[in-house]
């Protein structure tokens, strides 16, 4: 039965059975994926073209959703203007080898939004950086050796911002390296904190919940019979 | 040939129903959903002569006419999927991520000969 099972398994694709230890709750983009695809009457699912995927519109059958394995290097009372400052990291080995990685979208995700009715919502400045392989093993990640890789301003008025991260999840990939990110979140400078009155002004950034990492790949051993069909 | 084929018509080769638990296999743990599913597969007979609805390759043709003439030497076609569909599948890898994976060939929606 285990020769079974491993040969079963080997064709789903895996080269063990999961034995997941701390699960998280499943994200409701894959839910609704899902949900959209079981309903589909079954002409519909054998026509599909199981090598793509519309939501995202990219090529890829499999969706995968990491969680963030790093840990705070500061959280709390604002430094100057600096509201939170996070290590995020990002397991990527567990893609096989001949996967292709097609998209790669970081989700920030905040517990509430805080939507002001006057439309005058705080403003922040959010800065990812890409981390050296060194410098994820250090205690502080701050300074030398890493990247600017995106700065945006924004109001706090939605539970989730998106960002685009196929090009350099797919550079990293391409090195056999895990992805290394450093999240900064930080008042607008355009905010004076005494402005504020008595509020802190770091204010509903203490809502900031987790991060992931929705990873888009094409495992050609899955997509036979659409290329055969085409 | 308006001849039918020998056998009675639940006796021909045609999905039948089959569901899979994976709690059965013991991949509960691990699968999210679905929890299960109807796979199905293909049961029956290929008889002589072979009519359109048993899906039968030429050569499953010609094999039921010499199966016909010599049944000690040759066997009547296999009854086998001729149209799948996929199915998606949502579970938790080694590293607790969460996988939605599409997997082709799941699910036998026509068997033939």
């Amino acid at each position: 039965l285990s020769l079974q099972e491993s040969l079963l398994l080997k064709s789903l694709g895996l080269s063990a059975k999961p034995s997941p230890k701390a699960p998280i709750p499943v994200p409701s983009v894959l839910w609704r994926i899902f949900e959209q695809r079981r309903t589909l009457p079954a002409a519909d699912r054998a026509a599909e073209d199981g090598c793509s995927l519309e939501e995202f519109n990219v090529p890829g059958n499999i969706i995968r959703v990491f969680a963030d394995r790093g840990h705070f290097l500061h959280e709390g009372q604002p430094q100057g203007l600096l509201c939170l400052q996070k290590l995020l990291y990002f397991n990527l080995s567990v893609l096989e080898e001949d996967e292709l990685l097609t998209m790669a979208q970081l989700e920030v995700r905040f517990s509430h939004s805080s939507y002001q009715p006057s439309g005058q919502g705080q403003l922040f400045e959010l800065r990812l950086y890409q981390s050296s392989p060194l410098a994820l093993q250090g205690p502080s990640p701050q300074g030398q050796g890493r990247k600017l890789l995106l700065e945006q301003s924004f109001a706090q008025l939605h539970k989730s911002l998106l960002f685009n991260l196929s090009t350099v999840a797919k550079d990293w990939r391409a090195f056999g390296r895990s992805l290394g990110l450093v999240l900064e979140i930080s008042v607008s400078s355009s905010e004076a904190p005494a402005g504020r009155g008595l509020q802190s002004p770091c204010g509903s950034i203490s809502s900031f919940l987790d991060t992931s990492l929705l990873v888009v790949s094409l495992s050609p051993q899955q997509c036979k019979a659409s290329r055969s069909k085409r | 040939s308006a001849q039918r084929p020998r056998g009675t018509a639940s006796a021909l080769c045609k999905p039948r129903r089959l569901y899979i638990s994976f709690s059965d296999v013991g991949w509960e743990n691990w699968i999210i959903a679905p929890q299960g599913y109807l796979a199905n597969y293909c049961l029956g007979q290929c008889p002589f002569p072979l009519t359109a609805e048993l899906n039968g390759t030429n050569h499953a043709i010609l094999q039921t006419i010499v199966h016909s003439m010599d049944p000690k030497a040759t066997p009547q076609p296999c009854c086998v999927p001729v149209r799948l569909s996929p199915i998606s599948i949502l579970y938790y890898d080694n590293s607790d991520n969460v996988v939605l994976r599409h997997y082709e060939d799941m699910v036998v929606d026509e068997c033939g000969c």
